[in-house]
């Protein structure tokens, strides 16, 4: 379950980074 | 028990010379080989005529600091081939050879030796390949001349024993070769007497041993077995157990390892990051002691946005060059670690990071046009027209509108910006099958590889689809031979020539990189596969996309057999499986050193009884 | 380690030389331990708790009457509260496949409102959180392929397409995407 949602919060970071890529 | 000492320098200079020879002809031999066969300058004319082609190319838009990189690196290995410390031995120990051989046919007492050698071939005076009919014959001979019996009267006493003695010679040299037991004793001892008088000694002067330089020869022993055999086998163990099989230091393989283990899924992937991994290289702080994975990765960064290092200190440019150069054999390995833990995404990334790294191009959507040389990044950036991302689009324009886009007003930079756009290889795909050599499909637990027929064209070139190649260019021999070695075919394609790379500091000839996963669970199935081997005859050929018109579905002025067709073969590392079904795989080939010259398409494996 | 007696957490003693791994680990220790002190009932079962399955419900619902009366953003913002409540109320130690699967069914709905609503990049972080779980149907990759062709990334719509043909190779809408990514990508490449 703690996995889970380590999964979902990193979901920002990883629009983040997405957006600079490209 | 008592050991007599070589006093008459008999046997010593042999022992030496034996000792020098054993040490020295495997040497001589892996020289002369060396200097011989491990030259790439075994060329041919094609690969010669593509290498120049690229290296004009590139000389252009190279600055005078990597030229001058090139020549002291690159060149060093060319020189270092002649003059280096092995040859230098080789031609001392050969010289001394030499020395010994004259000192030894110069010795009186071993000649005296030589000639108490019992040698009945040359008593009867006969070759050693004579047969018995010539032995009996030549003994009658000189039997008849030497007999005691027959000897004329007027001879001296002196003459007469001497003859006798010659006469019994004679004799024991027939019987050497054709009494069985003599033979035995000569075969034995070398005499048909049976054992001579033997002496046992040492072989080295009495000096040497009991006299002044004794306590030096026993320091010489103890030095070299106590100090210097342990040294130099401990030096070249370390050395061989610090570097991988794939030629990283066995230190960055471990931080590898470490970052993919630990590696989170929710973290994305990105060309930074790898870099981030690489800067942690063992090699560059082998190279730097002094600097730290921070500076190494902003060396990097500068490198590949293109800045100037020598504004940050003195030589810091000549730093960049030898860690980008570094690179190509770091990422490599990294790559093989990648595929040891299955990620595909990782794996891919490496290989952008590759392209980042040879052509000084940060990694974004606009790298292909990037890439080019006199590019104004501001005017094309902020250019009107559409959105121009490939080089393909690229070359809908005709030249003037493509000076227009990329901003560029010169004319001459333009046409050498063109003719490097239309030399950057792009690869289509034509063919790709899964063949079981022998077979006509894929059985179950068969082993079938990948065959890929590509076509290697200019993003300038008009599309040629696969309808359009006939079926014989494409089909591969079915003889025997081709089926023992289904990929020998490959190997005799040319070798892929010379990248067009001006930022990274050494000549390189790119290469494309191919990635199998399955898309059942999105995961790589075996270590890359590099290609190293494609024609790339058909980037010269003129058929401007532009100018090229359709006839229905025909492209007017096409003829296949002008074309050359390249073949990748890719062999996979398992059997098929053992249920009759369809598999798909993903099968990505990325270049290492060029944007916009990959591949990535599915292929469906169909397992059939 | 040391250990706080009061809130029963512990702590690294000196956090600048672990890495994440054991960070992480402490987290969740105390998390755990953290529900477990909060936990009234002593004879607590992994059921989902019925009074925070209501609130989540509620919003849940709240949003799904707003898509029918075509309020489409305040709908995302009801379904995203949604989902949030449940990351607050739910404890460790409920079962994971239930809230798993109430994840996924709400994070379904969150996405298809995205993407009506243009926003294709937390659409795409979504439908790689849904693929990460294991959620491979063929409503997903379509979805994927979609957002990606809508963010003009046709070579990646395309790989999408190929692995949803892959897992389900008659689905006649990744077929026609396909078509339209190759489409664009003939265009892309001129």
């Amino acid at each position: 379950n703690q996995a889970m949602t380590r999964r979902y919060d990193a979901i920002t970071k990883r629009k983040e980074v997405c957006i600079k890529e490209w | 028990l008592n050991y007599d000492y070589d006093e008459g320098s008999e046997t010593w200079p042999f022992f030496l010379l034996t000792v020098i020879l054993m040490g020295l002809i495997p040497l001589t031999i892996m020289q002369l080989y060396r200097l011989i066969f491990a030259n790439d300058s075994l060329e041919t004319k094609e690969e010669l005529q593509e290498d120049e082609l690229y290296a004009k190319l590139g000389k252009l838009d190279t600055k005078q600091e990597i030229l001058e990189f090139r020549m002291k690196y690159d060149n060093k290995n060319q020189i270092s081939k002649v003059f280096n410390w092995r040859n230098l031995i080789v031609i001392v120990g050969w010289a001394f050879v030499a020395l010994l051989v004259q000192r030894i046919s110069n010795n009186d007492a071993i000649k005296q030796a030589a000639v108490g050698i019992f040698d009945p071939y040359e008593l009867l005076g006969i070759s050693v390949s004579a047969s018995d009919r010539d032995i009996k014959s030549a003994y009658r001979k000189l039997s008849v001349k030497f007999h005691p019996d027959k000897l004329s009267k007027d001879l001296s006493q002196e003459e007469r024993t001497s003859m006798e003695e010659k006469y019994v010679q004679i004799t024991k040299a027939y019987e050497a070769l054709t009494d069985e037991v003599i033979k035995e004793n000569f075969l034995k001892y070398g005499h048909p007497d049976g054992p001579q008088s033997m002496s046992h000694g040492i072989a080295l002067p009495k000096f040497l041993v009991e006299g002044s330089a004794s306590p030096l020869l026993i320091l010489f022993y103890v030095a070299l077995l106590g100090i210097i055999l342990p040294y130099l086998v401990g030096k070249w163990w370390t050395k061989t157990q610090s570097y991988t099989k794939k030629g990283i230091h066995t230190k960055t393989a471990s931080y590898f390892v470490d970052r993919l283990v630990n590696y989170k899924p929710s973290e994305i992937v990105t060309v930074d990051l790898i870099i981030k991994w690489l800067s942690h290289a063992e090699e560059f702080k082998l190279f730097y002691p002094d600097l730290t994975p921070a500076d190494f990765e902003e060396l990097l960064h500068d490198h590949i946005n293109r800045i100037n290092s020598n504004e940050k200190g003195p030589n810091r440019n000549v730093v960049k060059f030898r860690i980008v150069a570094k690179c190509h054999s770091i990422l490599l390995g990294f790559l093989d670690i990648a595929a040891g833990f299955r990620n595909l995404d990782v794996a891919n990334y490496a290989l952008d990071t590759f392209k980042c790294i040879v052509q000084a191009v940060p990694n974004s959507p606009k790298a292909q046009i990037l890439q080019l040389p006199n590019v104004n990044k501001e005017q094309f950036e902020n250019g009107s027209v559409d959105d121009i991302y490939t080089l393909g689009k690229l070359f809908t324009f005709d030249d003037e509108k493509i000076g227009k886009i990329l901003g560029i007003k010169d004319k001459k930079q333009l046409d050498h910006t063109l003719s490097v756009a239309s030399n950057i290889p792009h690869i289509r795909l034509i063919k790709a099958d899964f063949v079981v050599p022998g077979e006509t499909q894929v059985t179950p637990l068969s082993t079938p590889h990948i065959s890929l027929k590509v076509l290697i064209r200019s993003a300038k070139h008009k599309i040629i689809q696969t309808e359009h190649i006939p079926e014989s260019m494409l089909a591969e021999s079915q003889d025997f031979e081709h089926m023992r070695d289904p990929f020998a075919m490959v190997n005799e394609q040319p070798l892929i020539p010379y990248s067009y790379a001006p930022f990274f500091p050494t000549m390189r000839r790119s290469a494309w990189c191919c990635l199998v996963s399955l898309q059942k669970d999105n995961k790589l199935i075996q270590t890359p596969v590099m290609v190293n081997r494609l024609s790339f005859q058909n980037l010269s050929k003129s058929f401007d996309k532009r100018q090229v018109k359709m006839i229905g579905k025909d492209i007017e002025g096409f003829k296949p057999e002008d074309w050359v067709i390249g073949t990748i073969k890719i062999p996979l590392g398992q059997p098929a499986p053992q249920q009759t079904g369809t598999v798909f795989f993903r099968v990505v080939v990325k270049s290492t050193d060029y944007f916009g010259s990959d591949l990535d398409f599915t292929m469906a494996m169909h397992v059939k009884e | 380690l040391s250990y706080n007696q009061n809130n029963k957490q512990i702590a690294l003693l000196d956090p600048e030389t672990e890495t994440e791994t054991p960070q992480t680990n402490i987290a969740q220790i105390n998390k755990l331990t953290a529900d477990l002190i909060a936990e009234s009932n002593p004879n607590f079962t992994p059921q989902p708790k019925e009074e925070a399955s209501k609130l989540i419900k509620n919003l849940f619902e709240t949003g799904l009457k707003q898509i029918k009366q075509n309020k489409l953003p305040d709908a995302l913002k009801s379904i995203t509260l949604a989902i949030q409540m449940a990351k607050r109320k739910r404890t460790s130690y409920e079962a994971f496949g239930i809230q798993l699967q109430e994840l996924q069914f709400m994070l379904r709905q969150k996405i298809d409102l995205q993407l009506l609503l243009g926003k294709f990049v937390d659409a795409l972080e979504d439908l790689e959180f849904l693929l990460g779980t294991g959620m491979a149907s063929n409503d997903v990759f379509i979805r994927k392929t979609d957002a990606l062709l809508k963010l003009k990334k046709f070579q990646l719509a395309k790989v999408a397409a190929e692995r949803g043909l892959s897992l389900h190779p008659n689905d006649t809408k990744l077929k026609a995407l396909m078509m339209e990514c190759n489409r664009n990508l003939v265009e892309f490449n001129g």
